[in-house]
């Protein structure tokens, strides 16, 4: 086959809010890991309740660390998400999504089996 | 289904209680009909009306009415900002507060027939869901249900599911006219 001198690859994102976008960077990263920008990411659990507010976005390092893992985890268990502790697929596709801005843990959990 | 911290919840004596609704004269989107826009949340306001004994009437007197509707760009001065196309679509605030407020930067559609844009957010659904919010429900991790916190572009999320009417019944009692029986046939036909 013929290949051009150029290849352009054109992504679409128009789907996804230009904040969190790019959050797809964070796939498979886990407790440990250092991905840069991943202070964004910690901006978004505080805004919607996973993370403390008493911690200044200013101060927030790229680490994954263990308060990190905490609210990955708890985010992954009130989204209804498998528990896994880790930014997989499911967790940053469901970070991605747009959503009300409610805050998600100023509630009172109620769990009715059915 | 889970509440605001403390549980609140609108306290009126009289029973079916009536809530007032208005929508802003000056934050409006103007790409849909205000007729369009008023007809989608009538049908948003009369889904939890037909679970709990709670009517919801339009009123023109928007400084006075239980719960006032707007559009809104960015920072609107309720320390909650928007962030622009996707991302956080609406907010609202819990009872007995009453304020609902929607992000002016998204691509509301009331049709997708006639909305072909991808980003396109239904504007029902999130209305139904923000209903949800006024009413004192906060979010569930029912995928299904509507007050699940997130919602695609082009997916419509209209219908209560057991989870949304449990809690809201827990909170306001049933409707006389609403039959559990009704709602578990339609979510076993839609499982099937």
């Amino acid at each position: 086959s013929i290949l051009p001198d150029k290849v352009t690859v054109i992504t679409n994102n128009s789907t996804h809010n230009a904040t969190w976008h790019d959050f797809t960077r964070f796939i498979d990263a886990e407790m440990g890991s250092h991905v840069i920008g991943m202070s964004e990411l910690k901006k978004y659990f505080t805004r919607f309740g996973y993370l403390p507010m008493t911690i200044s976005d200013s101060n927030f390092t790229d680490n994954f660390d263990t308060q990190f893992k905490s609210a990955v985890t708890l985010y992954q268990t009130k989204l209804g998400l498998p528990v896994t502790g880790k930014l997989d697929s499911d967790t940053i596709t469901t970070i991605m999504s747009p959503r009300c801005g409610v805050s998600d843990t100023a509630h009172k959990i109620h769990v009715t089996k059915h | 289904y889970s509440y605001f911290y403390g549980k609140p919840r609108w306290s009126r004596r009289m029973s079916p209680m009536t809530l007032t609704y208005a929508f802003s004269s000056t934050d409006m989107i103007d790409y849909i009909s205000l007729s369009d826009i008023k007809l989608v949340l009538k049908r948003a306001f009369s889904r939890w009306s037909s679970v709990i004994p709670v009517n919801f009437k339009e009123t023109d007197k928007y400084e006075s009415a239980d719960i006032r509707i707007g559009f809104y760009h960015g920072d609107h001065g309720d320390g909650e900002a928007f962030d622009g196309a996707l991302g956080v679509l609406a907010h609202s605030f819990s009872p007995e507060n009453g304020r609902f407020h929607l992000d002016a930067a998204e691509t509301w559609a009331v049709d997708f027939e006639t909305v072909k844009s991808r980003a396109a957010i239904d504007l029902e659904s999130v209305a139904t869901h923000e209903i949800g919010h006024i009413l004192g429900l906060g979010h569930t991790s029912v995928k299904e249900a509507v007050m699940y916190p997130s919602l695609s572009p082009r997916t419509k999320k209209v219908d209560l599911k057991i989870d949304d009417v449990e809690g809201v019944q827990a909170l306001y009692g049933s409707n006389p006219n609403f039959k559990f029986s009704s709602l578990l046939e339609s979510e076993n036909s839609s499982n099937d």
